[in-house]
């Protein structure tokens, strides 16, 4: 696990984190249900805890899908290539590339669409972005800079557990012992393209 | 800066997979760079480059970071160390097959290296440093 230059992080004062969705997206709940689940992934071994709220500009962390130049210096390059960008703490912007071939149900590895992106999957890494963690060598930890198309990876490691608890402490009712070395829950296709 | 969206923002299409859109991602052009070692000289490389540099790789302080070329100079080379050891492959300075492969993969778009320093397996990047700086805390 690696962090930002001055290790930044959320400041004790804030635990209880707040995350919202870019309005003009006019995401679905099922959508919504999908970075729930990534937020909890990370709740579940700190002592954070992520709340959505539809105030998105007094949220901590925003949401957005975006095509394209869309105004931080950093645009997205349409079907696969960089997926998403997030900031370091406590700026709180994620970005989706909005082309993308997202997948928010049922099982990726299947599609017959070689594009396919599992949306999950990004979701659980970039919200380590937010929190405070750069990027990993370790292959099997969430924070390993790529990820195939067609590739469900969604498990915390130990990797990504012992630096999110360097800078936030461990979740009193965390244990250890479920969390893999390597991830389980990472399935792929053939691993293309 | 604190960085507020103002431009439209697109309602993203879930995949249906009778409305795809199977287009190939620009990275796929390295493909025809494998094989590259220093000394080569190919089109493309100039936008590997670019590639590197974005990634943190390559210095944007560089004079030459403007304007690359498609030399496969001692700036590639070194940027291709520090990737390979990065994502734990064999360190050869040269576009084999594995790294190739490993470059046209999805990826975050946050760089492995800021402002010249990375935590990943090849430790403090050595240069004059990248001045990229995608994590803004203030």
């Amino acid at each position: 696990y690696s962090f930002f230059p001055g290790k930044p992080r959320w400041p004790d004062s804030k635990r209880d984190l707040t995350y919202a969705f870019s309005p003009g997206n006019q995401l679905t709940d099922d959508v919504k249900s999908v970075f729930a689940r990534a937020f909890e992934r990370w709740s579940t071994v700190t002592t954070l805890t992520f709340t959505v709220t539809d105030s998105f500009y007094t949220a901590d962390m925003k949401i957005g899908f975006f095509s394209g130049d869309h105004g931080d210096g950093e645009p997205f390059d349409g079907v696969l290539g960089t997926l998403a960008h997030a900031f370091s703490p406590p700026n709180g912007q994620f970005h989706l590339d909005g082309a993308e071939n997202w997948v928010i149900s049922g099982d990726v590895t299947k599609s017959s669409v070689t594009s396919a992106v599992d949306l999950e999957s990004v979701a659980v890494h970039e919200i380590g972005h937010l929190l405070g963690l750069g990027h990993s060598s370790v292959e099997d930890a969430i924070m390993y800079p790529s990820i195939s198309s067609r590739t469900r990876k969604v498990e915390l490691v130990q990797d990504d557990v012992t630096g999110i608890q360097e800078l936030y402490g461990a979740n009193p009712s965390y244990n250890a012992s479920s969390t893999p070395s390597a991830s389980h829950e990472r399935e792929t296709s053939d691993g293309g393209p | 800066h604190f960085f507020e969206p103002n431009v439209p923002t697109p309602i993203p299409s879930w995949l249906n997979e009778t409305q795809i859109n199977e287009t190939l991602s620009e990275w796929d052009a390295f493909r025809n760079l494998s094989g590259c070692h220093a000394g080569d000289r190919v089109d493309g490389l100039s936008k590997l480059k670019k590639y590197f540099q974005y990634f943190g790789y390559i210095s944007n302080s560089s004079s030459s970071s403007f304007n690359f070329t498609d030399d496969f100079d001692d700036a590639l080379k070194s940027a291709l160390e520090t990737y390979q050891k990065n994502f734990n492959l064999d360190v050869t300075g040269e576009l084999d097959e594995r790294t190739v492969q490993q470059i046209v993969r999805p990826r975050c778009g946050v760089p492995d290296i800021v402002n010249g320093s990375t935590t990943m397996n090849s430790g403090k990047y050595n240069s004059s440093s990248s001045t990229r700086f995608h994590s803004v805390s203030h």
